[in-house]
């Protein structure tokens, strides 16, 4: 049987027309990741330890929807949740509402082993988090240009996106599938 | 969005998603990431994180029903994966997922999915569309 690793970093509309420029740091970020998997799993990482480095790897890479580089709500805020859940025991931790957490992932997995809970929200996630001394950030730290104008853009087309639908064109919706959030 | 899904030299099966949701979301809203059964699940079997619009996500309790298609129906991981993301409605959902055989399944009904995997017998694969 052997190891196996798999990750993603959203699914959406992404057009084939993806031009390079946003295309190349994305692909690069995966490979990086893969690799980063690879080697902790052949050093005898737990499955646990692998998902959640993979995780943090992503959320600090702008390119993609999680920690920084997470969208904007309509208030032009970010507010990241995240869960991560153990197979053979069944274990798991979900946190929501964040807005200083640089890592989500690593406050969710600290739910699950330091807690009686599975899930904390906004202000008593952002406690426990603080209570954990885990690493915070002003939440600017996590706003892009790039998500600033795709908000502004849903807000025009007055709808919301998944991670990769491109904001239409001028003309009205031609589907209901490009309205959908 | 984005997600993981490992299992270990020993055996150990496990999953992590995170993500700052969806463009121009009301504040307070929640998505499926961290629904445990919804966006996020892993049990003996298997181990799945999935992205998209998180509200048909929850609806169809998206990474529970692969494990029971599994469980319940005996369906090996990718046919249960394919079938699940068959019954979402098209364009709201991808996932990835990994099987206590091993196996390793990346499935989504959209235009697209950043995705990447790899496994201890030399394969591996990094793609988009």
């Amino acid at each position: 049987m052997g190891w196996a690793i798999a990750l993603h970093g959203g699914a959406g509309d992404i057009p084939r027309s993806l031009p390079p420029e946003r295309r190349e740091p994305r692909m690069a970020t995966l490979r990086r990741s893969l690799d980063l998997a690879v080697a902790a799993l052949q050093a005898g990482r737990t499955a646990l330890d692998v998902v959640e480095l993979v995780v943090r790897e992503l959320e600090n890479c702008p390119h993609f929807n999680a920690g920084k580089g997470s969208v904007l709500t309509s208030d032009g805020t970010v507010e990241m949740e995240a869960s991560i859940m153990d197979g053979n025991t069944m274990s798991c931790g979900a946190v929501s509402g964040l807005s200083t957490v640089v890592n989500a992932i690593s406050l969710s997995r600290l739910v699950m082993e330091k807690t009686p809970h599975i899930y904390l929200g906004f202000h008593g996630a952002e406690a426990f988090a603080r209570d954990q001394g885990v690493e915070t950030r002003d939440p600017s730290h996590f706003i892009t240009d790039e998500n600033i104008e795709r908000l502004r853009q849903a807000k025009q087309a007055n709808r919301v996106q998944i991670d990769y639908t491109q904001p239409m064109k001028a003309q009205p919706p031609t589907d209901d599938n490009s309205r959908i959030g | 969005t984005v997600g993981c899904v490992a299992i270990d030299s020993s055996g150990n099966l496990a999953t992590a998603t995170s993500t700052g949701g969806l463009v121009n979301k009301m504040a307070g809203r929640i998505g499926d990431t961290p629904i445990i059964g919804a966006g996020t699940y892993a049990n003996p079997l298997c181990a799945v994180s999935a992205t998209g619009k998180g509200e048909s996500i929850i609806r169809h309790t998206v990474a529970r029903d692969v494990a029971v298609l599994m469980e319940h129906r005996g369906l090996p991981l990718k046919e249960a994966a394919a079938r699940v993301v068959a019954d979402v409605p098209r364009g709201d959902v991808g996932l990835v997922a990994v099987s206590a055989a091993g196996e390793v399944s990346m499935v989504y009904n959209t235009a697209g999915m950043f995705r990447a995997c790899a496994t201890e017998d030399g394969y591996s694969e990094v793609g988009i569309w």
